[in-house]
This record gives structure tokens, C-alpha cells and sequence, in this order.
């Protein structure tokens, strides 16, 4: 039996939001400890990692794990009939076939369920090493989703390197070439608008726009995001839910041929 | 531009 009451219903709908362009189908892993998934985009390029810790839920029942298997376009829709104030809660039988989204209004004057079908799928998961970073940047979340709006009108890649000077964001394609420099700011009277650069060493890396393009449809979780950056590694661009847990992308980088 | 590596080639099946 699991049961998962979300007071904030309307996180769970800006979750399902960031990550069904992303990824089609996708298993969601529910423990004592919370509800998680991950996946990879179907070119097996990105990977997203979602957790949602128990404590952050008004109730969190989970008698034994459960994996369950759902469509993140359906899901998606079920969870926009919800308003952004109703109070979701998620229930599964241990051997049912469906999971049931109930959305009660704040002053519980409407109540409605919906039931959507679940799915095998067989997914893969990857073991994820904790990593030291060579630079991890901190930025207000909107800019950067600017950032890579505008960049993707001009080229497909996307380079960032991080100095001394700040963090840059440059591309380059048939029209021309542009650069974008962010400079730390720490704004301390405005906190969600600060930019903290934490650079052990100078790194640059080359990354996709579309797939940074996607990741920032997270923006509205968050004011503020986070990319961490290490030579030939994957970066991992983070914005946090709440209190209660993150969404990260892992993104493969970009060499030279 | 560049050749685009996959996820998998960074982090291992668990």
C-alpha cells in the first residue's frame, strides 16, 4: 500500500513538467525514504535524478518498495486537472495495475480522482559516484534559462567555461558568434538573484542547447540554479524542490572530433 | 559540431 499526501500539489505538477519532454517513460521508485526516479532520455545522452524525501509530504505511507512504471505525458495530464493550490495525493495497492492521483481544494470543497494505468518498463539505472566539482556556479534560474534561449537561436552547442572572471556562456553558428559573461554577484540583500562562482580550477565545456534547453523548463521549481562543472565529466545542472529534495540533469558533454 | 558522447559512457549499470 502506498499513500502520499502532498499539501503543495502544485510542485508536483511543475515536476511532471520539467520532465516529460525529456523522458517518455519512466519508473518511480518509492521507499521508506521517499519518491525518486531516474532516467535517461531515449539517445541516452541526459539523465535526470528526482528525489522527493518523505518528511516533505503531510503523509508518506510506504509499506514496502514499489516501482511504479507510468508515462510521463499521461501522467503530465492527469496532473494538470489539478489546480496549483489542490492537495495531491498519489495511492498504489502493492498489486494493482494503476496508481490513483486524488486532488482535494484547499477548503476541501472539491474532491476528484483520477486513475491512470501503469506500465513495465524495463529502464536502466546507473550508479551515480559523488563527485568533487572543479567549479560550481549558482545563479538565479530565469537568466539561465535566458541564456540558453537566446544562445539556441544563434548555435546548437553551447561552451561554458568558468575563470576567475566569472562563468561564460558562448556559441557559435552560421550567422555569427555570441558571448555571455556572468560575473559574481552575490546580491546579498536579494539572495535569489545572486550569481557564486566556486572555481577550484578553470574548466570549459561544450554542451547541446536543446538538451540545456529542456532542463530549464525546471525554472519555475526554483529561483535559483545550480551547475556543476568538471573537466570530462557530465555537468549536472540542479534546481531544488522546495525543501524537500532537487531534480538534477546529467548532461554527457561535447568533444572535439 | 563535436561528437556527442552518452551518459552511459560516464556512470556505470547498477
Amino acid at each position: 500500500m502506498l499513500e502520499l499526501r502532498l499539501v503543495q500539489g502544485g510542485l508536483l505538477k511543475k515536476v511532471l513538467e520539467s520532465l516529460k519532454d525529456l523522458v517518455n517513460d519512466a519508473n518511480f521508485d518509492c521507499s521508506a525514504s521517499g519518491f525518486s526516479l531516474q532516467a535517461m532520455d531515449s539517445s541516452h545522452v541526459a539523465l535526470v535524478a528526482l528525489l522527493l524525501r518523505s518528511e516533505g509530504f503531510e503523509h508518506y505511507r510506504c509499506d514496502r518498495n514499489l516501482s511504479l512504471g507510468m508515462n510521463l505525458n499521461n501522467m503530465a495530464k492527469m496532473l494538470k486537472c489539478a489546480a496549483n493550490d489542490d492537495i495531491v495525493t498519489i495511492k498504489a495497492d502493492d498489486a494493482s495495475d494503476s496508481v490513483t492521483f486524488m486532488f482535494e481544494s484547499p477548503n476541501q470543497d472539491k474532491i476528484a480522482d483520477f486513475e491512470m494505468k501503469l506500465m513495465d518498463i524495463d529502464s536502466e539505472h546507473l550508479g551515480i559516484p559523488e563527485a568533487e566539482f572543479q567549479a560550481i556556479v549558482r545563479m538565479p534560474s530565469a537568466e539561465f534559462a535566458r541564456i540558453c534561449k537566446d544562445l539556441s537561436t544563434i548555435g546548437d552547442t553551447v561552451v561554458i567555461s568558468v575563470t576567475k572572471e566569472g562563468v561564460k556562456f558562448s556559441t557559435r553558428g552560421d550567422i555569427g558568434t555570441a558571448n555571455i559573461v556572468c560575473r559574481q554577484n552575490p546580491s546579498i540583500d536579494k539572495p535569489e538573484e545572486a550569481t557564486i562562482i566556486e572555481m577550484e580550477e578553470p574548466v570549459s565545456l561544450t554542451f547541446a542547447l536543446r538538451y540545456m534547453n529542456s532542463f530549464t523548463k525546471a525554472t519555475p521549481l526554483a529561483n535559483q540554479v545550480t551547475i556543476s562543472l568538471s573537466a570530462d565529466l557530465p555537468v549536472v545542472v540542479e534546481y531544488r524542490v522546495a525543501e524537500m529534495g532537487y531534480i538534477r540533469f546529467y548532461l554527457a558533454p561535447k568533444i572535439e572530433e | 559540431t563535436g561528437i556527442q558522447l552518452n551518459i552511459t559512457e560516464f556512470y556505470r549499470s547498477t
